[in-house]
């Protein structure tokens, strides 16, 4: 991942991940 | 990152939840009790009163109740992956209950966690318990990550 760009830094790539993990489809529970 | 890192991140998550005693140590968890709780929290129609019913609060010193409770902590589990959230967790070695009971064995205990982790991220309210672990301390988050990671890997719908 470049430098300088959204989800370069190690809190961008946790935020990243989480944020794919919200969007993501899942069971109804 | 060690069983034992694995283990304590992961502690630190459960210790979010609103449990009767929240656990202070990753021996806590050894019982079952707390997993239980938090699995009627994530999916309190799935884990509903009946199934917590079989649970044994009770434990004391023994481990035959805490290999119990572990049992049914990682039935339920596996039934709520396969019913509700319609996936197998394929090649993913599934931890063995009996080591966690007898001693305390943090390899299988962090597979427990992780299981019980999946359910949280899975579940119809994910985004209370996503928002959460994205609240938490960055090296917290890291593990929490790769825990869900190696889970999804081995996920099949």
């Amino acid at each position: 991942m470049e430098p300088g760009k959204p989800g370069a830094t190690n809190e961008g790539v946790l935020a990243n991940f989480f944020n794919s993990l919200l969007s993501k489809k899942t069971g109804t529970g | 990152m060690t069983n034992h890192e694995l283990c304590e991140s992961l502690l630190t998550w459960v210790q979010t939840f609103n449990l009767d005693n929240s656990p202070e140590t990753v021996a806590e968890l050894t019982d079952g009790v707390a997993l239980s709780q938090i699995l009627c929290q994530i999916a309190p129609t799935f884990f509903n009163t009946g199934w917590y019913s079989r649970i044994r609060r009770e434990v004391g010193d023994s481990w035959r109740i805490r290999v119990s409770n572990l049992k049914k902590v990682l039935e339920g589990i596996l039934d709520f992956y396969n019913d509700v959230l319609g996936q197998q967790i394929r090649d993913f070695k599934l931890p063995d209950v009996s080591k966690i009971a007898e001693r305390h064995d943090l390899e299988e205990l962090g597979r427990l966690l992780q299981l019980v982790l999946g359910c949280a991220v899975n579940c119809e309210h994910k985004e209370e318990y996503i928002n959460v672990i994205m609240g938490m301390e960055e090296s917290v988050q890291h593990a929490v990550m790769n825990a869900i990671q190696e889970l999804m890997s081995k996920e099949m719908p």
